[in-house]
């Protein structure tokens, strides 16, 4: 672990009590073997690095029998304000329905979320539908549909279309008649250097103004996760991200990756296949998580 | 990669930014480094392009040795390839790509729907089958995925099907119950068989980082990897961790997905990534 590999570095020392800059630069450097490890950007990282040499090297005296604790704390605290708080939940809307847009990578686990969020509203009192504008994917509309039955929360689909614009507009309308309260939109998986796939997207956005606009992004994502979020936030102003399949062992660095370049929160984690794996994001969790 | 006149520190901060922001593994990269440097010592290299030459030349003979990159065929058919990997990597759909080349060849083919836990898995696997002329072997949703394997193979041999595609659910290597529920998928098909599938790939996505290691390391130990298929190679994420996957398990590298569309995939080809992944 990262502080056993510290408190290596700094048993080394005399018992002056005192650590040198070059123990420090030592310390520095198993830090940033452990973000890489964990998939944090390399830019990231190189920031990240420099921000605790600062605050290490500020130290009056880093006491070399606490060194490895102090070092510890101030990368584990440095974690932590780079995620952010984990207080945001939804932002709903004044005036219902309130619209979540779900986008993302091939495979990142959109659908899947999208029936969890569903779930998830409803034990709080809300009255969701699940819209299926994913019109690419062999059986994605049946999937959700089979997702929406198993929990019994309506499903918004209209089979045979191929007009994400067209079902996600009209879901709306009828989500407006039906009293729902919170519409959920299951899109395509889609690479961010689609041009074509992306100007869906942004079509679907402009046809229902959603209220949420969630990245969903797999927790193992390596170092792409920087360029992928900045992309999805370029072309559609997201408001946040759900970091999926964290149930795994991934150490999950592209939760700081992408919240330090786009700085939106990350609100949600996935942390299983079953429609209740869905749980708030916990700043501290995933800081230890990230140290391994 | 590099306009930089001189061989210097910062022509190799340059290449270990390339190198580790490809997602190889940073133990690899150190290497690799250490490698460059004291071949620039002894070669004696002065020109910027020289040192990426003798990079590229080193890492595509790290991935160039080893196991042999074509799909193993069976002398005796049905050749019975099974997928594996974990969720959302690429799976069904890979096996949507091959079972359309193997039928572009005028081969016969039977995919397996081993998935018979995921919502609408098995729809999925029979669009594909629909779509690119192959039979459908499935069960209930909830079944036994190796009874479902079982009944493609002996189909394949009562029909004189030539080739087996099997597909199974994703899963965690970290779910010890779903691996043991995959080794027992794996036993019944080597006894339906009688010798180990033809093929098992692990299917892995591009955009995977580190942990790509992590379930090459559980598969491999489960089920006898014999081959990599890497996927989404199409987006920007450039998959180095099949480097390290390579050096230290000697999995071969097999097949490459490169979209969505049926004929989107591609033999692996080890120049053509390394030239890639160097920018
Ligand atoms: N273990 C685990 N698996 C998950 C999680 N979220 C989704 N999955 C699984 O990941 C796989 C992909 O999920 P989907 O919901 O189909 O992903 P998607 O983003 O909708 O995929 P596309 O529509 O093809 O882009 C499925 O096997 C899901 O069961 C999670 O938090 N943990
Ligand atoms: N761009 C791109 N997308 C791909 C590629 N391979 C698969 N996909 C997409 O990735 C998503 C997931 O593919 P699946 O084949 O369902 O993945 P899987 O491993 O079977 O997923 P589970 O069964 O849920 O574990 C789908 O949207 C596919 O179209 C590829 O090479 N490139
Ligand atoms: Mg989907
Ligand atoms: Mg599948």
């Amino acid at each position: 672990s990262l502080t056993e590999k510290l408190q290596k570095v700094f048993r080394r020392l005399s018992n002056q009590g005192k650590v040198t800059e070059q123990d420090v630069n030592e310390a520095l450097r198993e830090v940033r073997i452990a973000l890489l490890e964990a998939d944090v950007h390399f830019k990231v990282v190189k920031d990240f690095i420099s921000r605790v040499r600062e605050r290490a090297v500020g130290q009056e005296v880093l006491e070399s029998l606490t060194a490895t604790q102090q070092v510890i704390k101030i990368v584990h605290e440095e974690l932590i304000n780079l995620l952010g708080d984990g207080a945001e939940g939804i932002r709903f809307a004044p005036k219902p329905p309130t619209v979540i847009l779900l986008c993302g990578l091939q495979g990142s686990g959109k659908t899947t979320t999208a029936a969890k969020l569903g779930l998830w509203l409803r034990k709080q009192g809300r009255r969701p539908m699940l819209v299926a504008a994913d019109v690419h994917r062999p059986a994605a509309v049946q999937q959700l549909k089979v997702l929406g039955q198993n929990l019994q929360i309506p499903v918004f689909a209209i089979d045979g279309s191929r007009d994400a614009v067209r079902i996600a507009h009209e879901a709306l309308q009828t989500a407006i008649q039906q009293g729902n309260d919170v519409v959920i939109l299951d899109t395509a998986g889609r690479l961010h250097i689609d041009n074509e796939m992306m100007e869906e997207v942004r079509r679907v956005k402009e046809a229902t103004h959603p209220d949420e606009i969630l990245l969903v992004l797999d927790a193992m994502t390596g170092q792409d996760a920087v360029r992928v979020a900045e992309e999805f936030h370029r072309q559609l102003e997201v408001d946040g991200f759900i970091l999926t399949k964290l149930d795994g062992d991934t150490r999950g660095g592209a939760a700081i990756s992408i919240r330090a370049v786009v700085g939106k929160p990350i609100k949600f984690v996935g942390i299983g296949e079953k429609p209740d794996a869905l749980d708030v994001f916990h700043p501290d969790r995933m800081a230890g998580r990230i140290l391994g | 990669l590099t306009g930089r006149g001189r061989v210097d520190e910062e022509l190799f901060e340059e290449l270990e930014e390339v190198l580790l922001t490809a997602d190889i593994n940073v133990h690899t990269t150190m290497q690799v480094l250490d490698d460059l440097r004291r071949a620039v010592r002894e070669q004696r290299l002065k020109e910027p392009s020289e040192v990426k030459s003798v990079l590229k030349e080193s890492l595509l003979a790290s991935l160039q040795s080893g196991g042999d990159s074509a799909l193993k065929v069976s002398p005796v058919p049905p050749t019975v390839y099974l997928f594996v990997g974990v969720n959302g990597v690429g799976k069904t759909t890979s096996i949507a790509k091959l079972a359309y080349r193997l039928r572009q060849q005028g081969k016969s083919v039977i995919l397996a729907a081993g998935d018979t836990f995921r919502a609408a898995a098995i729809d999925q696997l029979e669009v594909w089958a629909q779509r690119v002329g192959a039979t459908l072997i499935k069960h209930r949703e909830g079944a036994d995925p190796s009874a479902v394997i079982y009944d493609a193979i002996a189909a394949a041999r009562n029909r004189g099907v030539d080739y087996v595609l099997a597909d199974t659910a994703g899963r965690l290597h970290t779910r010890s119950n779903l691996m043991e529920e995959l080794k027992k998928v794996y036993r019944v098909a080597e006894k339906a068989l009688g010798r180990p599938p033809d093929e098992v790939l692990l299917v892995l996505d591009a955009t995977t980082g580190q942990n790509a290691i992590r379930q090459a390391q559980e598969f491999v130990q489960a089920v006898n990897v014999t081959g990599i298929v890497l996927a989404k190679l199409d987006g920007t994420a450039r998959g180095g961790a099949v480097i390290t996957i390579h050096d230290e398990l000697k999995v071969p590298i097999k097949l490459v997905g490169v979209g969505e569309k049926p004929a989107d995939i591609e033999d692996f080809d080890a120049e053509e990534f390394i030239t890639a992944l160097l920018g």
